[in-house]
């Protein structure tokens, strides 16, 4: 079952 | 200090109805060039992006930039006061700790002030980098509003692909499945009615229902809304907002362990 990214996971935290 | 005057207030109003239960509280960061907000919901799957254009309102004026905390609920318990034809002026000194809202009825007859206390927020700023998409669909708010709300009652998360046949939204739960295809279409002689969907390469990404339930509260906003999606990315929900600017949402993919 595929779980809930974070938009961490995808975007640099500035 | 800080000035700014919409004609109507109805914009102001649906745009804090659009993204107050996702994110309870944000920076309305204000510049010469107009007033921005980025705001992460508190399990940082969703982030919410406004951007308000200094030439798209009456009038503007920001001597200097600043950063207003504000608690979304509270703003909404205030611009509920508001009538929708109102002119809205929003005023701030520097560094001040209140926000100042002005109402005038159309007619002058009747003007109300309201002081919103301001708030110290902490918050992370995200880096989103400008992306070529692999598919970006414009199409009616309102079937958007519809296909989510409708794929609800089937399952949590939605498969979204796109490819040469259409946007396809799928989902599956404890009663069924449900595939809801959108081709593209500009048949309809109101652009606002038309579906274009400009593919560069099929994609598809899992999300949670959810969360474009939510996105679909700035429905009112407007009648178009444009969904970007690229592969292993958030994806990007936007509303337009006139020619004052445009809010967007974007929400993290299920991910494959």
């Amino acid at each position: 079952k595929a779980n809930q990214g974070r938009l961490e996971n995808f975007f640099t935290v500035l | 200090m800080f000035e700014a005057r919409l004609p109507q207030a109805a914009v102001l109003k649906k745009l804090v109805e659009a993204l107050k239960e996702l994110v309870t509280e944000g920076n309305f960061d204000v510049s010469p060039s107009g007033i921005s907000l980025q705001a992460m919901d508190s399990s940082h799957v969703c982030l919410v992006t406004l951007q308000l254009n200094d030439d798209g309102f009456e009038h503007f004026r920001c001597d200097r930039n600043m950063s207003m905390g504000i608690h979304f609920g509270n703003l909404s318990k205030i611009l509920k006061c508001a009538g929708n034809e109102d002119t809205i002026t929003l005023k701030a000194e520097d560094n001040a700790d209140q926000l100042t809202l002005m109402f005038e009825s159309a007619n002058q007859d009747r003007i109300s002030d309201f002081d919103l206390k301001l708030m110290s927020i902490e918050s992370e700023h995200l880096g989103i980098p400008d992306q070529d998409y692999s598919a970006e669909v414009k199409m009616p708010s309102a079937e958007y509003q519809r296909i989510v709300r409708d794929l609800t009652s089937m399952g949590d998360t939605v498969l979204v692909s796109a490819t040469k046949e259409g946007i396809k939204f799928s989902t599956s739960g404890d009663i069924g499945t449900a595939n809801i295809t959108l081709r593209h279409n500009t048949t309809p002689e109101k652009e606002d009615e038309q579906t274009h969907i400009d593919l560069k390469e099929p994609v598809a990404l899992t999300f949670a229902l959810r969360y474009l339930n939510n996105f679909a509260k700035a429905t009112p906003l407007t009648p178009q809304v444009k969904l970007s999606l690229t592969k292993d990315l958030p994806v990007v929900v936007e509303y337009k907002v006139g020619e004052l600017g445009q809010v967007r949402f974007f929400l993290a993919p299920k991910i494959d362990d």
